[in-house]
């Protein structure tokens, strides 16, 4: 009878949830079958328990992270009210290895080219893109000499979604930004927001590109060990719509700045050492009043 | 003030519990009534610290403790509870009486590292209770 099935589906679910992870019943559910209650905890059971150890992540990716936090919450955990963007997740993804490096004349300033493929598997349907960034993160111990201007070109490969071109093949989405390295520099961020949000909008969760740097008036030998030693990240902020997600919006309707596009923002920040991620590629020092 | 008074004569008649300044006293600060908690915990007490970076710490909070008969002064409770209170006093003691729960949430930031080795820092809404009521 349906009372007692019910009953059932109960003391199932109870069981099950007593011996999973409840954190992951706050993971957002998405596909043809959510309206299925107990699909959050089969998810669970299948994948986490069963599964392959946890991969650890870059150490310099998480530090990053870290300090992004430190920016965005308080010490309890609380997000901070200060803040004036929309993000309320914040992806970074590791390119899957093996990362190539095609020719390049390092004489003359052009650094090899990156092939670069992340998985952006773990975005869900409820997450929507709204700035993105390459980062790359310098080591410490490599001192840049001298500022330099670098002019950075990224090839995105088609879409394998669209099945017009073969996978790997740099057919489109040419992109090209400056950016001005400077002494100090801890991380470089290269917004590539404009090529990145078509692609995740239409649920392309495999993103190839080819990166190369040309830096014709900085010193080759640092600068170039400083960006082809580590391969750069992927960074996602994502406003996620889902009813566990934390909304902001509706103290900021009337705060005193208004929404901008986040396409406008495009361009290229970096981080001095010492500071925090750069928060929505915007200056940290308020505007002097007049 | 919440120092204690000396008895006077009547009161060194009546019990204890019932001198007017412990009545008094109970009506300022009352026991055991509908009130946010703290419960502080680690994730490592859990084993979540391999996937949840920060924070370290979390309190939750929680509500405990009755609810008293003039619920909507103190809690701002809605006439519904004031009228349920009466169903379980006069009419029928099976309807429950209203209970100490959450009114009001703050969000929580968490850092995780994610199966693939990405790490995500998401907002979750309604994790730290900050206030509670009687519905």
């Amino acid at each position: 009878c349906p009372a007692s099935r019910e009953e059932a589906q109960i003391s199932v679910s109870a069981k099950l949830e007593s011996e999973l992870e409840p954190w992951s019943l706050l993971q957002p559910v998405d596909g043809e079958h959510s309206s299925d209650p107990l699909l959050p905890l089969f998810k669970v059971l299948s994948g986490s328990r069963s599964g392959p150890p946890r991969l650890q992540p870059d150490a310099r990716a998480l530090h990053y992270m870290k300090k992004l936090y430190k920016t965005y919450a308080t010490k309890e955990g609380i997000p901070k009210s200060t803040r004036s963007h929309l993000y309320n997740t914040v992806r970074l993804f590791t390119p899957h290895p093996p990362q190539k490096f095609a020719s390049g004349d390092r004489g003359t300033g052009i650094f090899p080219s990156a092939d670069l493929l992340f998985n952006l598997d773990r975005v869900a349907a409820v997450e929507h893109l709204l700035r993105s960034v390459l980062l790359y993160t310098l080591n410490s111990s490599v001192s840049l000499s001298s500022a330099g201007k670098c002019v950075c070109s990224l090839v995105m490969a088609e879409p394998r979604a669209s099945g017009k071109a073969l996978p790997g093949a740099p057919s489109s989405f040419p992109f090209s930004s400056q950016l001005e390295l400077r002494k100090n520099f801890r991380w470089i961020e290269i917004d590539v927001t404009s090529l990145l949000q078509p692609l995740v909008a239409s649920n392309e969760r495999s993103v190839h590109m080819f990166v190369n740097f040309t830096c014709p008036k900085a010193g080759p030998g640092r600068l170039s060990s400083a960006l082809l030693s580590e391969p750069p990240s992927l960074i996602l902020y994502l406003n996620d719509t889902s009813a566990q997600a934390h909304h902001r919006w509706y103290s900021l309707r009337y705060g005193k700045r208004s929404l901008r596009d986040p396409g406008q923002r495009r361009g290229v920040a970096a981080c001095p050492a010492g500071e925090g991620p750069a928060e929505g590629g915007r200056s940290p020092r308020p505007r002097p009043r007049r | 003030g919440r120092e204690t008074l000396s008895p006077g004569p009547l009161e060194s008649l009546l019990p204890a519990s019932f001198t007017p300044s412990q009545h008094f006293k109970r009506f300022l600060f009352p026991h055991d009534e509908c009130e946010l908690l703290d419960f502080r915990l680690s994730f490592r007490q859990l084993r979540w610290d391999h996937w949840i970076v920060a924070p370290q710490r979390y309190n939750p909070r929680f509500c405990k403790g009755g609810c008293p008969r003039a619920v909507r002064h103190r809690y701002g409770s809605p006439l519904h509870t004031v009228v349920q209170n009466i169903i379980y006093e006069k009419l029928d003691a099976s309807v429950p009486r209203p209970s100490c729960v959450p009114a009001a949430y703050n969000p929580l930031s968490v850092l995780t590292i994610e199966p693939d080795a990405s790490i995500a820092y998401k907002e979750y809404e309604n994790m730290i209770a900050t206030r509670c009521t009687c519905r």
